[in-house]
């Protein structure tokens, strides 16, 4: 996955994602894919979560999947989760589920919650560090206001470090792929130097819904395992996401 | 480049979303959050029946792959309808709805949900 969030020189924050998976679940050699990548294009559906007719949230999500993964809260924030990698990782938490110990909460859960409940980007940024969780993760979060966007990187008990846009010091955006932001990513899978080489070369000057998905859409950021792309604009409350494939030579991941 | 990572000049002119790269769009749907938990995702799980159905029958043959024996798919169908009342409302009771629609076995689409975690192993 890459996540970004990016303030322009109005002031206005942007939100783009390219959701990734199915890595090493099954190679389809003819097509030169992955099995369950192609399985979850189809079910990719955009859901607008509604109540008393009025929206609550909106979400890019995988059909039959109750928890969110990609989401907006028009006017007040976007979120999307990145896949965080560690030994303490989720099936331990499932353990310590089946043995009775329940204070953690499922992180597609934990989002959705999010979506639904927080009224602010502050509360959101306040439920997503400090809530107890099963596995890690990495949150992607972006409000309604300048320097309003950060990664928090989440171990399964705590957030570990909120990585936050700070425009004065030049960092008018924050991006994350699948390793914690102050160490290099794995060699084999470094999706993050492109991706921020292509968001530099655009500048803050021309960041725009457009620039954003041509920085998503530049290999190895675009690979096999992207099923979606998705742009989000808060203060429009604008949700658009488009399928993606990535036609050899393209990285596996 | 064309060895990997194949990586590439940054692409310019890529939106509004076209060649290659771009599939196609996504429908959207709505989800009543006043309808009872089992009755939200109807609509969108009556439409998408048939993809869900092939990408859960691809993840059972990537168990039998693992295990031919059926083992570990009895396991998922054994064990995980019974995880799904210790999950928080209204998740379990969605979930619940979805399988019914659907006609996936309930532990398949528990599976389905609580895959992030279940994927780290």
């Amino acid at each position: 996955c890459t996540s970004v969030v990016a303030e322009d020189e109005k002031g206005n924050l942007l939100h783009g994602r390219n959701l990734d998976f199915g890595l090493f679940m099954g190679w389809d050699v003819k097509n030169k894919s992955w099995i369950i990548s192609e399985k979850l294009k189809p079910l990719v559906v955009n859901l607008d979560f509604r109540k008393n007719n009025q929206t609550v949230f909106k979400s890019t999500n995988f059909a039959g999947y109750v928890g969110m993964l990609t989401g907006i809260k028009p006017h007040t924030f976007t979120l999307t989760m990145n896949e965080r990698f560690s030994l303490d990782g989720g099936y331990i938490g499932i353990l310590e589920w089946i043995m009775g110990q329940r204070d953690g909460m499922w992180m597609s859960f934990l989002t959705r919650s999010v979506l639904e409940n927080a009224t602010s980007y502050e509360g959101a940024k306040r439920q997503l560090a400090e809530t107890k969780m099963l596995a890690p993760a990495y949150f992607i979060l972006g409000g309604n206001q300048r320097g309003q966007g950060c990664i928090i990187t989440r171990s399964r008990q705590h957030s570990i470090d909120v990585l936050e846009i700070d425009v004065k010091l030049g960092r008018w955006y924050v991006l994350e792929t699948n390793y914690d932001h102050w160490k290099d990513p794995f060699f084999l899978d470094d999706r993050r130097t492109p991706a921020m080489k292509c968001m530099n070369q655009t500048t803050q000057a021309k960041i725009s819904v457009s620039t954003l998905y041509d920085v998503l859409s530049t290999k190895p950021v675009l690979n096999k395992l992207t099923t979606y792309t998705a742009l989000m604009q808060v203060s429009e409350g604008k949700l658009e996401s488009y399928i993606r494939d990535c036609p050899s030579p393209c990285m596996p991941w | 480049q064309f060895i990997p990572p194949y990586t590439e000049d940054c692409r310019t002119g890529m939106y509004p979303p076209n060649g290659p790269t771009f599939r196609g769009p996504v429908s959207w749907y709505t989800v009543d959050l006043d309808l009872p938990p089992s009755e939200r995702w109807t609509a969108v799980i009556t439409e998408k029946k048939q993809d869900l159905i092939s990408l859960i029958q691809a993840i059972r043959n990537l168990a039998n792959a693992f295990v031919p024996s059926g083992k570990l798919i009895e396991l998922v169908d054994i064990a995980l309808p019974l995880m799904v009342n210790t999950l928080p409302s209204p998740f379990g009771e969605e979930i619940k709805g979805i399988a019914e629609v659907s006609g996936v076995p309930l532990g398949e689409v528990v599976l389905y949900n609580i895959f992030y975690e279940v994927f780290t192993v």
